[in-house]
């Protein structure tokens, strides 16, 4: 099956947004 | 108590695997026996998406900001961080040791590279500790299965990359009957 494969840089992005709050 | 297993929210984005946070802390003057770190090791909790994952991480202290002998543990969710269980009984790790002020960061890069699955190893990777130490502390990564080659060198080179540590860092790597026998 297809894996999810995240980079450094778009998990640091997602830190911020209002979802993670 | 059975732990809830943890679901991404909605427009949240999902990882590969759901993970556990753990921490640990020795009791001053106790044996290290098996049944006293189970007894001192506790489960934070588990996460299923990125957002998820932030919302921990983000409420944790660092472990550059942990004093006396502690870790942070994060594994897959399901798997103990324990020699015993049944997922690292073949298993083995890479070792990190680090001179003290470097814990923070690389403790980030290691847990952000096996969450965003860059080690590209299938399923061999069972999860990452931090341990403070005195005089430096030390990273780890566990997998599988001690015995492939192919993944365990995977997993250095990606380590080397990841974590962007001096050429002349050294990196160990020991099994976990090693670790039992002695």
């Amino acid at each position: 099956g297809t894996r999810i494969i995240y980079d450094r840089k778009f998990l640091l992005d997602r830190r911020n947004s209002p979802i993670a709050q | 108590a059975k732990k809830k297993i943890a679901v991404p929210g909605v427009g949240e984005h999902p990882l590969q695997y759901n993970y556990s946070f753990w921490y640990s802390r020795r009791t001053p003057g106790r044996p290290a026996s098996t049944q006293s770190y189970e007894s001192n090791i506790r489960q934070i909790g588990s996460f299923a998406s990125v957002e998820q994952f932030w919302r921990f991480y983000s409420h944790m202290i660092r472990p550059g900001d942990l004093t006396g002998h502690s870790d942070f543990h994060l594994f897959k969710e399901g798997i103990k961080p324990m020699w015993e269980d049944d997922a690292n009984k073949q298993g083995g790790k890479w070792i990190i040791r680090l001179r003290k002020g470097l814990a923070s960061r690389c403790w980030e890069n290691l847990i952000l590279a096996m969450l965003g699955e860059q080690f590209m190893v299938g399923e061999e990777i069972c999860g990452a500790v931090v341990s403070v130490r005195f005089q430096e502390d030390i990273i780890s990564i566990w997998n599988k299965t001690a015995s492939d080659q192919a993944t365990t060198a995977r997993i250095r080179d990606t380590l080397r990359r990841v974590l962007n540590l001096p050429p002349n860092t050294i990196m160990e790597y020991k099994t976990h009957t090693d670790s039992i026998n002695f």
